[in-house]
Parts: structure tokens; C-alpha cells; sequence
């Protein structure tokens, strides 16, 4: 199975 | 004061559809530019990223640059009173609390205002880092709009495959599996039908059907859509808005657990 990844773990804030 | 006039108001009914089912609320950065829009979905598996260039509106017109928090179910409801053919300006003072959309008929004989009230969001806003794509995949956006729909039915992933000789969508379920193969076209007498794959070096990813589904509701904006892809990075989905600008999702990967 595999697990959905969040956006902001790629993208840093700013 | 800030003053965006578009000649069609069914452009931005599209823009809407096309984010609406996402993002309950946004905030559109207004400055001399343009017009930008940065929003996670709620579960914040997904970026939109909205780009309206000035110079594509028949009047724009920003002397200070200005956050308008809108609802976008609000927005949806005014912009429903609006024929497709009509002008839209959308106007708002310096600090205001409120913006005004005015829809003007072509003939000038009617004219109707609306004023809504704008929110304080405190949205986050995501550094988007420069990314060599190992694949990039031109097609058009009907066919990824019915490739989605139809392989939401068998899973809720799916799997892109990108080799030089072509683009694989895949998803397997109960029911059994599904495959959707396009192959690069060799010559095609209309750009717009043409699906086209610039590869670095071939990349599967697996991505949650229900946000490529999502995306697709951008399909009236553009004849294509452009799919970038790395491998452990965003899946880039976009669509040009011809003369204005575009509209760009960004959906993170689905990974082994």
C-alpha cells in the first residue's frame, strides 16, 4: 500500500 | 486603488470552477503585476498556484499592492449572476474591507454591481523551488481530464509511467487493472491534439486519483495541459490561460509505506 505525502514536507514556508 | 477589467466575465467563472472545488477560501495578491493566488487544499496534499498577468486584462490598475481574503463560495454565487459575455471589473480601495465586481452587458444597457466582503486569511506561503524535471508531457487536456475520470473508477491512485516511448497511466483495484498508454504523436495537423514528451530519464509516480480529477475541472481554460514530474517530487499539473496567464497544481506523491 502506499501512504499520501503532504505538499508542505516539499515546499518550504516562507 | 486597485482595478481589474476582463472583457469576458466567463473567464473568470472558469478560473472559479477551476479552484473552487479545492479551496473553500483564497487570498488574491493584487500588485502592478498582476494578480497571484498560493492555496493549499485542505488536507494540504495539494498547491494551486494561480498567475493573471496585468497586461492581460483590458484594464488593470493597482497603485498599492493589496491582499484580498475571498470566500469562494461567496465569489461563485456573484459571479452566477453574470452572462458569459459580459465585462467584468473587479475594484477595491486601498485597505478596504470590501471588493466590488460590476458586470457590464456588451451593449452597456445593463450594469450590476456587487460588493462582497473580504476575510483576514492567514494562509501560509510555500517557497516553490526550482525543479530540473526529469519528464515533461504536453497533451491535450481533454484526454487527461477523461483518462482521470475513467481510471478514478478502478482505484484511488494511479500510476504515471513516463518513458521516451510514451506515457503510461495505470490503476489496479478489485476490479482488476487498467491501463491508458499515449504515445508521442509523430505529426499532427493541430498543435492542440499533439502529445508531446520531453524526457530526461523515464519516471513512475503513483498520485491520488481524486486530485487529478480535481485539477481537471480547469480543462475549459486550455487545449492542454503540461504534466512535469520528478521522481519523489510534486506532480506539476498546468494550464495556460491564453493571453492572461495560468493556473499551475502541484500534488505530492504517494509513497511506498
Amino acid at each position: 500500500s502506499s501512504k499520501q505525502t503532504s505538499i508542505s514536507s516539499f515546499f518550504k514556508k516562507e | 486603488m486597485f482595478e481589474a477589467r476582463l472583457g469576458q466575465a466567463t473567464i473568470l467563472k472558469k478560473i472559479l470552477d477551476a479552484i473552487k472545488d479545492l479551496l473553500n477560501e483564497a487570498t488574491f495578491d493584487c500588485s502592478d503585476s498582476g494578480i497571484q493566488l498560493q492555496a493549499m487544499d485542505n488536507s494540504h496534499v495539494s498547491l494551486v498556484s494561480l498567475t493573471l498577468r496585468s497586461d492581460g486584462f483590458d484594464k488593470f490598475r493597482c497603485d498599492r499592492n493589496l491582499s484580498m481574503g475571498m470566500n469562494l463560495g461567496s465569489m461563485a454565487k456573484i459571479l452566477k449572476c453574470a452572462n458569459n459575455e459580459d465585462n467584468v471589473t473587479m475594484k477595491a480601495q486601498d485597505n478596504a474591507d470590501t471588493v466590488t465586481i460590476m458586470f457590464e452587458s456588451a451593449n452597456q444597457e445593463k450594469v450590476s454591481d456587487y460588493e462582497m466582503k473580504l476575510m483576514n486569511l492567514d494562509q501560509e506561503h510555500l517557497g516553490i523551488p526550482e525543479t530540473d524535471f526529469s519528464c515533461v508531457v504536453r497533451m491535450p487536456a481533454m484526454e487527461f481530464a477523461r483518462i482521470c475520470r475513467d481510471l478514478a473508477q478502478f482505484s484511488e491512485s494511479v500510476v504515471i509511467c513516463c518513458t521516451k516511448e510514451g506515457v503510461k497511466f495505470s490503476a489496479s483495484g478489485d476490479v482488476g487493472t487498467a491501463n491508458i498508454k499515449l504515445a508521442q504523436t509523430g505529426s499532427v495537423d493541430k498543435e492542440e491534439e499533439a502529445v508531446i514528451i520531453e524526457m530526461q530519464e523515464p519516471v513512475t509516480l503513483t498520485f491520488a486519483c481524486r486530485y487529478l480529477n480535481a485539477f481537471t475541472k480547469a480543462t475549459p481554460l486550455s487545449t492542454q495541459v503540461q504534466l512535469s514530474m520528478c521522481a519523489d517530487v510534486p506532480l506539476v499539473v498546468e494550464y495556460a490561460i491564453k493571453d492572461l496567464g495560468h493556473i499551475r497544481y502541484y500534488l505530492a506523491p504517494k509513497i511506498e509505506d
